[in-house]
């Protein structure tokens, strides 16, 4: 999955891959204060070449809310919100929404969903339909936070680190090892880094082709950009 | 049916085809059953069509080609259609029907003479919205021709767009080895049962002319379901909208039990009811609360109060509902007000869930004739201390039962009644009308569609969604420039509030209908008279007066457009009998009148014993 993080104030972004096995599940965001936790399920394509690099997705989303006694799973087939004993399946293919005081999760027959978690929290999952005879890809999701300024100052995880904005030093702008793209020097949390110019899609408004977001590509995982490696954040359940 | 001659095949008439074609598309279902029959004997012979089809449904159409010459039936007012009975049977003449209410049928029956070598077709068509009912949809067709038929023939074709879930049929008279002669095909929206048995495995023995088409032929489905808003379907400016949503968890349920132990119970009844309750209380789901309260013309409470339906609790009131006991009269009304006070009082005390459904089941098998023994005054006094909030569903035990006080009632305070036919499955449905109640999904279910748009909607607000059934809305587009039909839903689930939304491209879906070309293109409005005149009927129970009139007259006015054979229109069949024009009516028995209980027939030596009278008629409104 391609991750993309905001810095300085919005002026700018930063991306970087994770590239991680089919059934490994990351944690993106862990609130400790506010028990509250994000985790992603990655998958891979349909058929894996030996040799070849495996390019991994998102395919399913566990998030939880120790405090509101809210769990929800996110698959590409269905969203199952589980509160308390309580159990209530949607499909994709409907436009639906389910509120309960400070709780809220609205679905738009097959292209999103936004949840609302208190003021704690609004995230929107995007669904990537795919063809579904296509020999190699499957549909998979995006996660997109809208709102996190209630967590506290001990959120981590893989989005979770970025919650708090960070300051950047991006210099040294020069044309780069690949032809029409810049090479900078970035230094963040004290690591000095080779960062190329790129774009990546913000599929919220746009599910078909996204809109270009601009950012500086951070290579080897996100090296240096985020807290320890890729490893680190790998967990053994959705929730 | 060719009466008691076609028991003898030597007595010349012999029923050459016999074809029910049943099609059904959106869950309305459009029934027709043509017989052939020839008469082969010298002499003129009369020859019976006899049907039985569920009470549900409304006979749109009869005819009967003699000689080629056809007489239609006409749908007319109720009164209109009696004066021109009375005038036949005035004037001696046959006026040939016999009806009969069943359990799920209804009977129809007529008859012709035919003369020799002659042969007449009948044909008979009825129309039925099919009620999803425990998860699934059921079409049931009894067969009982009374003679081996060359060509008979039940051809069943469905097609729901929403997609088949499972398709089955049952047809408990056919030996195993026949099981396999019907046949089944099933694609995601199309399903169709064929069965086409030939005259050697109509024969219930080799060398015998029985037959073993005895029975019900019974096919069973349902469609895929999801947490969606349902399905809308638009033809011919009327949409149809079907709402089931699956994956939702239950909500918990209050129920008061009000148990009627009267001297009349006694017996097999009280047996009975003690076993299904039983039953019932061993289904009970944990987090559900209830009391019992039983009565004669005392009523007491089971330890005053009502209780969790914890293992324990239910344990200690299976121990009281085994010494439940038949003596004395039978005070309706103040067992149902200590009902509702228990109710009121358990709610005040927070003693229920908040979010929860109350009702009270009230079983019964006879009049009121203690205490407040009046049944208008009874019905006033429960729909006032009820005041809307819980539900009432009766059920009327027995063949004394004053059903229509009962179903005022419970139509009164949103429930309904049924009748519990006293047999030897009583229990099994007492414990299915539980069944069909135990479960609620929803609360306070809206369905919401562009007020300007559209007009003539059916009922679009229900208290409660119950696991198993289907909420249908139907109404008539009006704008005539509506590009897209928004259908929203707006409900209330065990702990959170649900809204669901679906949109449907007016254009896309009226082509992708009527591309099948599956069914009569009418079919959505047909089905939309359907459900309005049913709706109007259970509103009519507990109108006053002047609604009354009002709801009579829009009735009337749907039935007589649409052809609709209901509690208020008769049709009326010409029919040719010997050089003379007879006529008969058809009726639709109500759910009121007494159960005809099975007797039996005695001939004493030496007697004549007439097998059939000259008419036999009951009243049906």
């Amino acid at each position: 999955p391609h991750f993309v993080i905001s810095i300085n104030d919005h002026s700018d972004a930063i991306c970087f891959n994770i590239d991680g096995k089919p059934g490994a599940i990351l944690n993106l965001v862990t609130d400790p204060y506010t028990d509250f936790v994000v985790n992603g399920e990655l998958i891979g394509e349909k058929k894996i070449e030996i040799n070849k690099k495996i390019n991994t997705y998102f395919g399913k989303f566990g998030i939880v809310n120790n405090k509101m006694d809210v769990k929800v799973e996110v698959s590409t087939k269905t969203i199952t919100v589980f509160h308390g004993e309580d159990k209530i399946v949607f499909p994709w293919s409907a436009t639906a929404s389910l509120t309960k005081e400070s709780f809220s999760i609205s679905i738009i027959k097959e292209r999103n969903l936004t949840l609302t978690m208190g003021d704690d929290a609004t995230f929107v999952i995007v669904l990537h339909r795919v063809w579904k005879n296509h020999p190699l890809h499957r549909d998979f999701l995006g996660f997109y936070t809208l709102d996190s300024h209630r967590f506290s100052s001990m959120t981590h995880g893989l989005l979770g680190q970025f919650y708090h904005e960070i300051s950047a030093e991006i210099y040294n702008i020069h044309p780069g090892l690949d032809e029409g793209k810049s090479d900078a020097t970035m230094i963040v949390k004290g690591h000095k880094l080779r960062v190329t110019r790129g774009y990546q899609k913000d599929y919220r408004f746009d599910p078909k082709r996204g809109t270009n977001v601009p950012c500086w590509f951070v290579h080897y995982n996100g090296k240096g950009f985020i807290d320890g490696s890729p490893t680190d954040y790998v967990v053994s359940s959705l929730f | 049916s060719i009466g008691e001659h076609g028991k003898n095949p030597e007595s010349g008439l012999e029923i050459y085809s016999m074809k029910i074609d049943c099609k059904v598309t959106s869950r309305f279902a459009h029934n027709m059953v043509i017989s052939r029959v020839v008469n082969r004997a010298n002499e003129s012979k009369e020859a019976f069509f006899e049907i039985e089809l569920p009470k549900t449904a409304f006979i749109t159409n009869f005819s009967m080609t003699l000689d080629g010459v056809t007489y239609v039936g006409a749908v007319k007012e109720k009164e209109v259609a009696q004066q021109q009975y009375q005038k036949a049977v005035s004037r001696g003449q046959t006026a040939g029907l016999v009806k009969a209410s069943g359990r799920k049928m209804e009977k129809f029956k007529v008859s012709v003479n035919i003369g020799p070598t002659k042969k007449v077709t009948f044909e008979l068509t009825y129309e039925e919205l099919l009620k999803r009912h425990l998860g699934k949809y059921e079409i049931q067709i009894r067969v009982k021709p009374k003679q081996l038929v060359k060509h008979f023939q039940i051809d069943v074709h469905i097609f729901e767009p929403q997609g088949i879930a499972f398709l089955d049929f049952d047809a408990k008279f056919l030996p195993n080895n026949l099981t396999s002669i019907v046949k089944k095909t099933l694609t995601a929206t199309r399903g169709h049962v064929s069965f086409k048995p030939t005259l050697e495995q109509q024969r219930k023995c080799p060398d015998c002319d029985e037959t073993v088409l005895d029975g019900d032929f019974i096919i069973k489905y349902d469609v895929n379901r999801d947490l969606s808003a349902g399905t809308v379907q638009i033809v011919n400016g009327y949409f149809v909208h079907h709402f089931a949503p699956a994956n939702l968890t239950r909500i918990p349920k209050n129920v008061i039990f009000v148990i009627d132990h009267s001297g009349s119970m006694s017996g097999t009844k009280m047996r009975q009811t003690n076993e299904a309750l039983l039953k019932i209380l061993d289904d009970m789901n944990t987090k559900d609360y209830f009391a019992i309260i039983i009565f004669d013309d005392t009523s007491e409470t089971w330890k005053n109060s009502i209780f969790q339906a914890t293992p324990n609790n239910v344990a200690e009131a299976k121990v009281f509902v085994r010494t439940i006991s038949a003596r004395g009269g039978t005070d309706i009304n103040a067992p149902m007000l200590k009902a509702v006070r228990l109710l009121d009082k358990s709610h005040q005390d927070k003693l229920l869930p908040e979010r929860s459904v109350s009702m009270i089941i009230l079983l019964t098998d006879g009049d009121p004739n203690s205490g407040e023994s009046n049944p208008t005054k009874i019905q006033e006094n429960v729909k006032s201390a009820i005041n809307g909030r819980y539900n009432v569903y009766c059920l009327g035990f027995g063949y004394d039962v004053k059903y229509s006080f009962l179903e005022k009632m419970s139509l009164d305070n949103d429930g309904v009644a049924r009748r519990i036919y006293e047999d030897s499955d009583a229990p099994l449905q007492l414990q299915g009308f539980y069944d069909e109640v135990a479960n609620p999904l929803l609360l306070d279910i809206e369905l919401h569609y562009p007020e300007n748009a559209i007009s003539e909607l059916t009922q679009a607000n229900f208290r409660q969604y119950y696991d198993g059934s289907e909420i249908v809305v139907a109404g008539k587009i009006s704008d005539d420039d509506l590009k897209s039909l928004i259908a929203e839903v707006f409900a209330q689930t065990a702990n959170e509030n649900l809204t669901l939304k679906a949109e449907v491209q007016v254009s896309e879906v009226e082509n992708i209908t009527q591309q099948q070309l599956y069914i009569f293109g009418d079919f959505t409005e047909r089905l939309w008279a359907y459900l309005t005149i049913q709706q109007l009927l259970e509103k009519r129970v507990s109108a006053e007066t002047n609604e009354k009139k009002n709801l009579t007259d829009r009735i009337l006015e749907l039935s007589l457009k649409y052809s609709f054979v209901t509690p208020l229109t008769s049709m009326v069949v010409t029919k040719p009998e010997e050089n003379k024009n007879d006529s008969f009516v058809a009726d639709k028995p109500s759910e009121d009148e007494k159960v005809p209980i099975q007797q039996r027939q005695y001939s004493y030596p030496g007697h004549a014993y007439s097998k059939r009278p000259s008419f036999t008629y009951v009243d049906s409104d």
